[in-house]
């Protein structure tokens, strides 16, 4: 569904330049879940970003069915994420002046066939909370509604930013279950950023950044 | 060192009332490390700003070293702050405007007896990064920033949420034995707020907190 081939990132340029990602080459196939693993400034979050249209390689190109999204200008990847993307970010990115069922609404309007917002937060837990706007909620709660955000839009590629980070277990396990079911009912082609390792568990593939580059790619052979 | 005595937290009124705290009472003793568990929403972060003279209770107190904290002004919780607490945000709240060494200095010019912003961002891996602002750091580069910026004060009390959240095991227990050492070596008292196993074992109590109570507290045998 999704092929990145020689992807570089580079900021900065001189002596402060940082190479985020180098020769990276990577194929999501249809359906699968992967997990993306990796010490803290792997370049996992720059990876997914340029991924989901969100970013632009340095070098090298992202094919989505085929389609060259780094050819494609602001209005292209635009229409891009709109339409196939699902994105759970590092940071939430709540919108602070809606609540949590406006933050999914406004997601979930313009997707051709979403969830009820109210449905998408019940599956995380917080049918309570859904008038309650982000300064309301805990941390783990605003990373819930950003997770239900995400997959109310029934995306065709969902990308996942370490989405249990702010979560304990149990919690972190519902939505993981979330996640799986989307992936499994939909057949959504779903990446997973985590440091958790139950979560590792549940992919089809593990895959492994070290240092802007891929270093292993585990295959889980009971899937 | 710090005790809390009757602690209620109540948001809202009427139909939309949160309970975040229902009589909790807590000795938080000198010199001890301590470290605080439960589900998302269970009142950790209310907990933890409530002892750190962020925020105020609805009812009951916080004694330091037997002054009320709950009968000062803002004036006074700001000193109390300032002389005698190192936190660590959920959300890391560090200055965009400001590099990390900057973030660390803005803390350590003030304090009577700091460590060198250097030092402390060296103690947390990211020497390599003391120019660079926030929005040119990871997640957990930001996140170990907020340490940094913590431990660098050498505070009587130290108070950590979720200061592995987003950071890879190894870095994750690089950060925790920087927390231990100085928890040792300067009798810093340390509450830590955390989903993560590996950390309570490092306490000297693990105190659970369920839908804003404490439901129970474990001695660490071997410390
Ligand atoms: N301003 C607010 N208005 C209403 N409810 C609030 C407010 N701030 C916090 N709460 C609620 O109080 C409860 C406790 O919040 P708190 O942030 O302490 O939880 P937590 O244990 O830190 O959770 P997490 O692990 O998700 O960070 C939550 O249910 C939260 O939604
Ligand atoms: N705007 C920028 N300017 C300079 N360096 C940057 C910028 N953005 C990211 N980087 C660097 O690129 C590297 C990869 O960052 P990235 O956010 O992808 O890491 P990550 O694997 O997601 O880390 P974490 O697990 O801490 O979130 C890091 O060293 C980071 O500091
Ligand atoms: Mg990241
Ligand atoms: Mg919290």
């Amino acid at each position: 569904a999704l092929r990145a081939v020689g992807l570089s990132k580079i900021y900065g340029s001189g002596e402060v330049e940082v190479r985020a990602l180098s020769d990276v080459a990577l194929d999501l196939y249809a359906g699968e879940m992967v997990v993306l693993l990796g010490a803290s400034g792997s370049g996992k979050s720059t990876l997914l970003n340029i991924l989901g249209g969100l970013d632009t390689p340095t070098t090298g190109s992202v094919l989505f069915e085929g389609q060259d999204l780094t050819a494609s200008d602001d209005a292209g990847l635009t229409r891009f994420r709109r339409d196939y993307v699902g994105f759970v970010f590092q940071f939430y990115n709540l919108i602070a002046s809606l609540t949590a069922r406006e933050n999914v609404a406004l997601v979930t309007e313009i997707a051709p066939d979403p969830m009820d917002p109210e449905e998408a937060l019940a599956v995380v837990g917080l049918e309570e909370r859904m008038d309650h706007f982000p300064a309301q909620l805990s941390g783990g709660e605003q990373q819930r509604v950003a997770i239900a955000r995400a997959i109310a839009k029934r995306p065709k590629i969902l990308l996942c930013d370490e989405p249990t980070g702010a979560l304990d277990s149990k919690t972190g396990i519902i939505v993981l279950e979330a996640l799986e079911s989307v992936n499994r009912e939909l057949q959504t082609t779903t990446a997973i950023i985590t440091h958790n390792s139950v979560t590792a568990a549940m992919a089809d593939r593990v895959i492994y950044l070290a240092d802007g580059r891929i270093s292993r790619i585990d295959r889980n052979a009971s899937r």
